[in-house]
């Protein structure tokens, strides 16, 4: 499977860390930023969609554009020996010059066209 | 490695 580098510039690169106690939303930020001179499709997937909340969770970012993204995790009962599986993936692709409809990049993306960044998520505990 | 199976389009409502 050919594999291009991710584009963007992922702030932070590879760990989204929420902190508790989990009983209200806790919200993680993260900064998608195009140092390239073309436009970029991105859309953010997880393991955990019920999970999360994401917005935008799919956008266009113009060259030398940034998007902050606002990573909501939803309340739930928090077990001290659960530690979070969850994963989020940023997919991105870069914009054909001669297509305007992002649904039509996604339908008409190759596997090889696509760049995509994994970031884990870390649940942290206030001290106790 | 994870297959990309195990990911799914986040959702922007709760």
């Amino acid at each position: 499977m050919s594999k291009l580098d991710q584009i963007l510039i992922l702030d932070p690169p590879s760990d989204l860390r929420f902190k508790g106690p989990f009983t209200d939303v806790v919200t993680a930020n993260l900064k998608l930023k195009n140092p390239s001179d073309r436009r970029v499709c991105f859309k953010v997937k997880t393991t955990a969609p019920r999970r999360y909340c994401v917005r935008p969770n799919s956008g266009v970012i113009d060259p030398g554009a940034a998007v902050n993204i606002s990573v909501m995790l939803q309340p739930f009962d928090y077990d001290p020996n659960e530690k979070s599986k969850h994963k989020f993936m940023v997919q991105t692709i870069f914009i054909p010059s001669n297509v305007s409809d992002n649904d039509t990049v996604w339908k008409d993306a190759k596997p090889e066209d696509l760049m995509d960044s994994k970031l884990r998520c870390v649940f942290e505990l206030p001290s106790e | 490695a994870l297959s990309e199976d195990e990911f799914h389009d986040a959702v922007s409502e709760s």
